[in-house]
C-alpha cells in the first residue's frame, strides 16, 4: 500500500508539471539524445532570470510567449532511391510528433531547423566540386500509397539554394502555421525535404545515392542530414498572472 | 477570559527551512538532466499569539490566534504556509526521447506565513 501511495503521489506531481507519467529511461542499445547548445544557454539564462523573475512565461529568444521550449526530434527515414523524378537528390522524410503536445498548449513557435553535415571526399573535391545544394522542402498532405505517383501528394513550402560551408550548413524556417495544423489526429503527413547539388560542371555530377549504372558511392560522400523541430509553446494553468 | 500567553522559542516559529530535493533520491536521474535537483524548502513551525508582524498573517490569521489562545482544545492555531513562491527550469527528456526545457512556476518556497 505503501508503495502504491508513493505512486499515486508521483502521478499527482507528474501530472502538475504537464506529464503524463515518468518518461522512459534512455534504451540501453541507443544512446541519448545529446542536448542542443541552444538549449543548455537558454536554460542557464533561465537560472539567472528566475532569480529575478522578471517576465515568466516568456521565451526572449525567440520573442513569443510560452513555457515549453522543446526541440523535437525528426523521426522521417531517408527516402533514397525513392523518387522517380529525381534520381541526382538526397531525399529524406520528415516527421515531427505534434501529438505530444497536450491540448490545453498554445503553440506560439514552431521553427524547423536543418543541418546539413558535409564532408567531401578529399580537400580536392572541395575546391572542385559541390559548393550549394538547392533545398526544396514539400508539405505532404496525404499518405502516399504504394506505386502512386508521390509528386501528386506534395505541396513546395521552401525553395532555396545553399552555399555549403566546410563543415555543416543550417537552414531555419517558421512552420508555426503548418505545425498547428499537424496537432489534429491523422492530418501529419510530414514533409520531404529534397537536396540537389549544384556544380559547376554538369558533367562531374557527383549523385548522393547511385543510379542504376554508377557504383554505389561511399557513405561519407553523403550529407548528414539532422532536422529538429523547436516547438516553443504555453500551458496556461502553468503561467499563471501573479496577481491573484 | 484571559489570552494564554504560551511563550515559542525563535527555532520553533513558522519559517521556511531548507530543503534540498535531489532528483537521484526520487529516482527521476534518468530523465532530468538538469538541475540536478534545487533547494525546494518548506514550511514549518507554529503560529503563537500574538503574531508578530514577521510571521506575515493575515487579519483572519490574527483573531485565529486569539479565538487559539482563549479556547486552544476547540481552535486551532492558523496553519504556516508558503507565501511566497517562486519558479525553476527544468531540462528533460520526454517519452519521445525529445530534449524539452519547461519552466514551472511555484516550485521553490521563499517566504512562508501564518494563515
Amino acid at each position: 500500500p505503501r508503495a502504491e501511495d508513493t505512486n499515486r503521489q508521483e502521478q499527482l506531481l507528474l501530472r502538475s508539471l504537464g506529464l503524463s507519467g515518468r518518461p522512459r529511461p534512455a534504451g540501453s542499445h541507443q544512446p541519448r539524445r545529446q542536448v542542443p547548445s541552444a538549449l543548455w544557454r537558454m536554460f542557464r539564462r533561465a537560472e539567472k532570470l528566475e532569480a529575478l523573475e522578471s517576465q515568466p512565461c516568456t521565451v526572449s529568444e525567440y520573442g513569443v510567449r510560452g513555457n515549453i521550449i522543446r526541440y523535437v526530434q525528426d523521426q522521417g527515414r531517408l527516402v533514397s532511391g525513392w523518387s522517380r523524378s529525381c534520381q541526382a537528390c538526397l531525399e529524406k522524410h520528415l516527421f515531427f510528433n505534434m501529438s505530444i503536445l497536450q491540448p490545453v498548449e498554445v503553440l506560439s513557435l514552431a521553427q524547423l531547423e536543418i543541418k546539413l553535415h558535409w564532408k567531401p571526399l578529399s580537400p580536392v573535391q572541395l575546391l572542385q566540386g559541390t559548393q550549394a545544394v538547392a533545398v526544396s522542402l514539400y508539405k505532404v498532405v496525404r499518405s502516399t500509397l504504394k506505386g502512386a505517383n508521390p509528386k501528386a501528394n506534395r505541396r513546395l513550402v521552401l525553395s532555396q539554394s545553399v552555399q555549403l560551408q566546410r563543415e555543416s550548413t543550417s537552414i531555419t524556417m517558421d512552420l508555426t502555421a503548418l505545425a498547428e495544423s499537424w496537432r489534429k489526429p491523422g492530418s501529419n503527413y510530414g514533409l520531404i525535404l529534397e537536396l540537389l547539388p549544384l556544380r559547376a560542371d554538369p558533367e562531374e555530377f557527383l549523385p548522393f545515392y547511385p543510379g542504376n549504372s554508377l557504383p554505389l558511392q561511399p557513405a561519407f560522400a553523403l550529407p548528414l542530414v539532422q532536422a529538429s523541430l523547436v516547438a516553443v509553446s504555453l500551458n496556461p494553468n502553468q503561467c499563471r498572472s501573479r496577481r491573484r | 477570559r484571559s489570552a494564554i500567553h504560551i511563550p515559542v522559542t525563535p527555532s520553533s516559529v513558522c519559517k521556511a527551512r531548507r530543503l534540498y530535493i535531489s532528483f537521484k533520491d526520487v529516482g527521476w536521474q534518468d530523465w532530468v538532466i538538469a538541475p540536478q535537483g534545487f533547494m525546494a524548502n518548506y514550511c514549518h513551525g507554529e503560529c503563537p499569539f500574538p503574531l508578530s508582524e514577521s510571521l506575515n498573517g493575515t487579519n483572519h490569521a490574527i483573531l485565529q490566534t486569539l479565538v487559539h489562545s482563549l479556547d486552544p482544545e476547540n481552535t486551532p492555531q492558523p496553519c504556516c504556509v508558503p507565501i511566497r513562491l517562486s519558479s525553476i527550469s527544468m531540462l528533460y527528456y520526454d517519452n519521445n526521447d525529445n530534449v524539452v526545457l519547461q519552466h514551472y512556476q511555484d516550485m521553490v518556497v521563499d517566504e512562508c506565513g501564518c494563515r
